[in-house]
């Protein structure tokens, strides 16, 4: 099974087009392995990337250097799915 | 039975279908189920009929098109639990049922979603191997004869957005093509995806606006207005294009030029925290907000007729 440690959403918000083509070339960068969840598309819209744990320190670098402003939306993927299927366990046992 | 089943926690697969078996055992008179073809790993495509008469006209209503997005399936099975609690209580759903039949096909991308359990949680695509690449998996909502292969969709299979070798190729998609052609008199049709919070109609394949666009519009304000009247989830609302982005080969583009022309795709919430990953205590409060949009929806098909 496939798990995220330590990988986490960036929410980006592009101040305008440029910002926007920036991220678009980003998207680009098919070894960064960056799963877009909100595509950039315009500045209107936030845009949101899950980042693999490896690639966290360069994607950070790149919005830091093109003064692009970001937070952290989640701050451990596999966190959050272990809560889920912790969840999802009690239930089940409960059914049960 | 459905009454102690638990709405509140997200369930697999398995699980899902047992649901879908109960309330069609629950409800003989009500409920059937259609079987409308197999998925690409031959699972089952369920679809539950909710009937009160024969040869109505039909609204259709599917979740989980793209298989991560958890919180649309964990809806539809609220949804199928609301309608057969309401018919009867709530006038307006039962003016709707002695009217038109509802079918909801609540695990449209079964293989994607068995996947999400068992493999991979940010799958979002079908699951069949393409020819020729190590990349799995078509985008089921790029699949549609509906501006195929234009701009908006990829043709790399490795691309989230990759929209098929051409269209219909994925069974999933072509077993509703294949219902609603047969059917031949669907009235309105919503499909449900998250997150953004949008409920959008077409184009997304074109910037020429829908011939019904004024009316599609006006069915939007009212809908989003009452979705919103119940925990005031801020949603956008407009045609695919403008509202987000080209997307060729969509669900809704290739229903609306079926000639249904309550043709729409709500992008459900996450309230700007959590993504795909919406913790399962927001699984009631999304289904009920969104239930009050969908009867708006359905509320203005039955009212006006074409």
């Amino acid at each position: 099974k496939r798990t995220f440690e330590g990988d986490q959403v960036l929410q980006i918000t592009a101040k305008n087009e440029a910002q926007i083509s920036l991220l678009k070339e980003l998207s680009e960068q098919e070894h960064l392995g960056l799963d877009f969840w909100r595509e950039p598309i315009h500045q209107s819209l936030p845009v949101d990337v899950r980042v693999p744990f490896n690639s966290l320190q360069a994607v950070r670098a790149f919005l830091r250097y093109n003064k692009i402003h970001y937070n952290v939306m989640i701050k451990d993927v596999q966190d959050l799915m272990d809560a889920e299927q912790r969840q999802m366990v009690k239930y089940r046992t409960f059914a049960k | 039975s459905t009454d102690d089943f638990i709405y509140t926690t997200y369930h697999d697969l398995n699980t899902i279908n047992s649901f879908i078996d109960m309330i069609v055992a629950e409800n003989p008179n009500m409920v059937s189920k259609i079987v409308i073809g197999q998925s690409y790993e031959n699972r089952p495509l369920n679809v539950l009929k909710f009937s009160t008469g024969a040869s109505r006209p039909g609204i259709w209503i599917d979740t989980g098109i793209h298989s991560r997005e958890w919180v649309t399936l964990a809806s539809g099975i609220w949804f199928a639990k609301k309608i057969v609690t309401d018919y009867g209580r709530d006038p307006i759903l039962t003016d709707i049922l002695n009217n038109y039949d509802i079918f909801l096909e609540i695990a449209t991308n079964p293989d994607g979603y068995e996947y999400t359990h068992t493999r991979d949680r940010m799958w979002r695509k079908t699951r069949k191997p393409n020819p020729g690449s190590s990349c799995v998996g078509v985008d089921p909502n790029r699949n549609w004869d509906a501006g195929f292969g234009g701009a908006g969709s990829s043709s790399s299979p490795c691309s989230e957005t990759y929209r098929g070798p051409s269209a219909h190729s994925e069974s999933e998609v072509k077993a509703i093509v294949d219902f609603v052609k047969s059917h031949g008199n669907i009235k309105a049709f919503v499909s449900i995806h998250s997150y953004s919070q949008m409920l959008l109609y077409p184009y997304g394949y074109t910037s020429t606006p829908a011939k019904d666009q004024a009316e599609l519009h006006e069915v939007v304000t009212k809908a989003v207005s009452a979705l919103q009247s119940l925990y005031n989830t801020r949603y956008r609302y407009g045609s695919i294009i403008t509202t987000i982005y080209q997307a060729s080969g969509g669900t809704i583009d290739w229903t609306y030029n079926q000639g249904i022309k309550h043709s729409y795709t709500f992008e459900l919430r996450d309230t700007g925290f959590y993504g795909f990953l919406l913790p399962a205590e927001q699984i009631v409060p999304t289904a009920e907000e969104t239930w009050l949009a969908l009867m708006a929806i359905m509320e203005h098909t039955k009212n006006n007729p074409y």
